[in-house]
């Protein structure tokens, strides 16, 4: 017996760009 | 110090912005990456222990000098509008608030992902993370 393939889920933070300011306090 | 840093958002175009890719959003639902919506962000991030969306709006767009198909993006993230610079490629998509994906070059972010894009301009709204204050 074959399995199917998994369809990828991607989770969804890793469609934002992750922009750490930098803290000056 | 200096008031602005410097990201480099991944060179090469993630598989999870090809149209039809699957996004498991934070409550456990399923959506495609081209029908996700404004509020699936606002609430993923909402659910999140750690991570919090900020506001980030673009300053700037100009062409990378280190080579033709990546552009420099300059952000004012936050209330406290710190300066962020990303190097993205020109189809690399953001999402802006309200409108959607969006890119430098959306006609090339259609023909290589199939992601309906609009252009990227001065003044909008992107969504972007930052860590919620542990404290």
């Amino acid at each position: 017996n074959v399995e199917p393939r998994s369809v990828p889920v991607f989770p969804w933070h890793s469609l934002v760009p992750f922009l750490a300011p930098t803290q000056s306090d | 110090p200096p008031s602005s840093s410097s990201t480099v958002v991944p060179t090469s175009l993630p598989p999870y912005f090809i149209k039809g890719s699957i996004i498991q959003l934070a409550d456990g639902e399923l959506k495609r990456v081209e029908d996700l919506k404004t509020e699936d962000f606002i609430q993923s991030a909402e659910i999140s222990s750690d991570l919090k969306i900020d506001s980030s709006t673009v300053e700037r767009i100009e062409g990378s000098i280190s080579a033709s198909n990546f552009a420099v993006v300059q952000f004012s993230v936050g209330e406290h509008r710190a300066q962020v610079s990303v190097e993205v490629l020109v189809e690399y998509p953001f999402f802006v608030f309200g409108q959607g994906w969006s890119s430098c070059c959306p006609d090339r972010t259609t023909q290589l992902l199939e992601l309906p894009c609009t252009k990227l301009s001065v003044g909008d709204v992107c969504i972007s993370l930052t860590l919620k204050n542990l404290r």
